[in-house]
């Protein structure tokens, strides 16, 4: 049997908003580690990896495996349906047929009970483990957020560019080109201000705007993202998490 | 010309 119990429904309403414009039939895997999922795009070019640790509950139990198979425009309705700082219990048995959402508003002693119907998803599953890249970028997501939507007006695709120096995002299209330069920095103040790049190896790939514009949907779940990258290889996107993270796995365009 | 690649080409699926 699986409870877990959301101190805030808003946590888990961010997680599900986060993807659920790519993705729309995921199998939520819950065990007594949390709540795992993968899905790819209906292109086969973005994946997107979820894992929800314990701690990212207020109260978490789970016997036995559940695989919890789910359409995410079916639960964003319900998940609607609650407001931001209820908690919200994921209530589900051990051969479900559905989950029970359980919105309780602790102030004013009102509860609401929904139940979302389960479906059978034959998905298989992208063995992603054991990637090496030749550079690690942590940055402000709201800062990589504004470059992807500037740089998506001039071009489908962005260009990035890693050194020892710099990162440089570069769209060149029809009407003009541009491109936003951000070096490494520490910020004291505010550390999750702070750019730093790790670097084996100097990389330069292409990918399409509209995929790194599914993925910044996720900027709200993490002040900072890390990008990894490897040359010819799928880039890595990760937003962590308190306990756990969500991570965009996207295949990169290649120059004929 | 860019062309997109598949994530199949690169992890297996199992």
């Amino acid at each position: 049997m699986l409870e877990g119990k959301f101190e805030e429904a808003s946590l888990f309403k961010r997680i599900i908003d986060s993807f659920k414009d790519c993705v729309q039939l995921v199998n939520f895997n819950c065990n007594e580690h949390g709540i795992a999922a993968q899905a790819v795009d209906d292109s086969r070019v973005l994946l997107v990896s979820l894992s929800i640790g314990t701690e990212s509950f207020q109260e978490f139990r789970c016997d036995r495996g559940v695989t919890l198979g789910v359409d995410l425009s079916s639960l964003s309705k319900i998940l609607r349906c609650g407001n931001n700082n209820d908690n919200l219990t994921l209530i589900a048995d051990d051969t479900p047929d559905s989950v029970l959402l359980l919105f309780e508003d602790t102030k004013k002693d009102r509860i609401s009970e929904y139940s979302l119907k389960l479906m059978d998803i034959d998905a298989d599953f992208l063995d992603i483990e054991g990637m090496e890249y030749d550079t690690v970028i942590t940055m402000p997501s709201a800062e990589f957020a504004k470059v992807v939507r500037d740089l998506n007006q001039l071009s489908d695709s962005l260009n990035i560019l890693v050194t020892k120096d710099t990162v440089k995002f570069v769209a060149e299209g029809d009407i003009g080109s541009g491109s936003v330069i951000v070096k490494p920095h520490t910020d004291m103040d505010k550390p999750q201000e702070s750019v730093k790049v790790e670097l084996d190896k100097p990389v330069d790939l292409t990918f399409g705007s509209k995929y790194l514009l599914d993925i910044i949907k996720g900027a709200g779940l993490s002040d900072q993202i890390t990008i990894k990258l490897s040359a010819e290889t799928p880039a890595l996107f990760e937003f962590s998490l308190q306990s756990g993270y969500l991570q965009f796995f996207l295949a990169p365009k290649f120059n004929e | 010309k860019f062309k997109q690649s598949s994530l199949t080409s690169f992890f297996k699926s199992s």
